[in-house]
């Protein structure tokens, strides 16, 4: 009894951990299983393993860790253990009351035990309790969150019902990052995807969706919200089709009164979007193939790119390699004389030594925040534009301002586990 | 396998629905408030408590309860406050007790051993 209040009482709100002990998981990489011998009977194995796969995944989402399932390896190295009982369970000490009150209790990095006489339902259902929900909430105790009050929180200590979007809140996702950072990382590109709708009158409206492409998977960021898309990062196979799976260098609208050209870009190739049809194009108006050469395309232009954004107003493309820029004119079809040009020439930082020098990540042209804007690692540089010129006179044309960090202005831009990818 | 914990494995049998035992008298709710920090256990209580007699205290650990469960904050164990008790929740503390002032008895050494961890 006494053991099992000192492993209650590691989890009490603003409380260090016991003995100075961790108050965070080190690993970046957490295994997880459900005990053979604590399946619940009331749900299908496969649906509970499911369930759990996709609790651990909405942490995942929105923190710079990930959970795997593992149900192979020695159980006393699975990071966290899973399981059901009733009345004194799985060598616990704490006794589980029956149906009502008290459905679940979990320990601070370690395990998690349900209450097997509570009525545990799948996310679909509209009766009983969640277990998608539970597990989430006991799944924030084993990371080390404590119980909150406050509305909207999982870490709610009472049960309320699913609403029809449960998902974790800002201020969940904050907690959660205060132990354990933010999601950081480099972007292989970041763009604003344009498209046009009618509205109910009939009239064109023009939005946009902002993605960050990494490796194999993306992510589309809503804007308005300061978050991701729930469920994201899905893989490009999926949401995008005809183009290179993995590693895009680089993404260009071209947009004028007359074109309306979307390019992918990686090695020495790139290819044409279809934005109506979604899907890359496979041959273009003279019927020759996709994808084509960039230096047929685009002559002047070097490969691999490191980056490249469209310039509206100038009607040009900025090319980035190493160190370099090209500026290439798309009604003339090349590159201005004057170029290549250092970018630290055309684009100086306003404090010298605060810039990207080399081998930019992304450059990506918002309109959110109209303006342009440099990642490389886990920074970003923002462009000067015309109304922080108006604001300050002073500010060299097209410099650059002082980093910043990117987990600071796109927030929970988070890796998952790739096991958890097709779910 | 699944485990057991009865010898004839009576605890496997499939058993008729196990209801939690209510929290409806005074007991069962100190116990309810003991478990979930809003109060100490009556027999943990080292020294007096900064709210005064076990009533008092009682009466103020319902209080903190009733606040941030949004009841009137009666600081009596009424229908709602019982009900509150009653709904489904994790079985991890939701805060800890006001702290006591425990110091030594007068005359009684204080060394590193008679401190607690």
């Amino acid at each position: 009894r006494a053991r099992a209040k000192r492993f209650l009482q590691a989890l009490l709100p603003e409380d260090p951990p016991p003995a100075g002990g961790p108050r965070a998981f080190s690993k970046k990489t957490l295994t997880w299983r459900l005990l053979g011998e604590g399946v619940s009977s009331q749900l299908a194995l496969d649906e509970q393993r499911y369930i759990f796969r996709l609790a651990f995944r909405m942490w995942s989402e929105v923190m710079p860790l990930d959970f795997q399932e593992d149900l192979t390896a020695p159980g006393a190295t699975v990071d966290i253990k899973l399981g059901f009982g009733r009345g004194r369970h799985l060598g616990c000490p704490w006794v589980f009351d029956g149906s009502g009150q008290e459905f679940a209790h979990a320990w601070r990095l370690g395990d998690i035990h349900f209450d097997d006489d509570e009525h545990f339902t799948p996310p679909t259902s509209d009766s009983g309790l969640s277990l998608l929900k539970v597990a989430v909430h006991e799944i924030g105790h084993v990371l080390g969150l404590p119980h909150t009050y406050r509305t909207g929180s999982i870490m709610q200590p009472n049960y309320t019902p699913q609403e029809p979007v449960f998902e974790l809140d800002w201020s969940d996702r904050k907690a959660i990052q205060k132990l354990y950072g933010s999601c950081e990382g480099s972007f292989d590109t970041v763009f604003d995807w344009i498209r046009k709708e009618r509205n109910q009158y009939g009239e064109v409206m023009v939005r946009f969706s902002t993605y960050f492409f990494r490796n194999s998977w993306y992510w589309l960021y809503e804007n308005r919200n300061n978050r991701t898309r729930y469920g994201d990062p899905i893989q490009i196979l999926v949401g995008w089709h005809g183009i290179p799976t993995q590693n895009i260098d680089a993404f260009v609208h071209i947009w004028t009164w007359r074109r309306d050209e979307r390019y992918f870009f990686k090695g020495n190739q790139y290819w044409r979007y279809d934005s109506d049809n979604d899907q890359a194009h496979t041959e273009d108006e003279q019927g020759k193939s996709y994808p084509k050469l960039i230096s047929e395309g685009f002559p002047g232009v070097p490969s691999p790119l490191d980056t490249a954004f469209y310039d509206r107003r100038k009607q040009f493309i900025y090319f980035f390699q190493e160190s370099f820029v090209f500026a290439f004119d798309v009604n003339r079809n090349q590159v201005l004389d004057s170029y290549p040009r250092k970018i630290t020439q055309v684009f100086p930082g306003i404090e010298p030594q605060n810039h990207p020098f080399r081998n930019i990540d992304s450059a990506y042209f918002s309109y959110t925040h109209n303006s342009v804007f440099f990642f490389k690692g886990k920074a970003y540089w923002k462009v000067v534009n015309d109304k922080d010129r108006q604001q300050h006179p002073w500010l060299p044309s097209n410099g650059l301002f002082p980093k910043q960090s990117i987990s600071e202005k796109w927030f929970d831009v988070c890796d998952v586990h790739a096991s958890t990818l097709n779910m | 396998e699944t485990l057991f914990h009865s010898r004839d494995r009576s605890d496997l049998e499939p058993s008729p629905l196990r209801r939690a035992k209510p929290i409806a008298d005074l007991p069962a709710a100190q116990r309810f408030l003991s478990k979930y920090g809003w109060a100490e256990a009556p027999h943990e209580s080292r020294a007096p408590s900064p709210e005064g007699s076990p009533r008092a205290a009682l009466a103020e650990a319902v209080r903190r309860f009733q606040k941030v469960n949004a009841l009137p904050t009666s600081g009596e164990l009424d229908a709602a406050t019982l009900a509150a008790m009653n709904r489904p929740r994790c079985g991890l503390p939701d805060t800890r007790p006001p702290l006591q002032a425990v110091g030594p008895a007068p005359g009684t050494p204080t060394t590193p051993a008679a401190r607690r961890p």
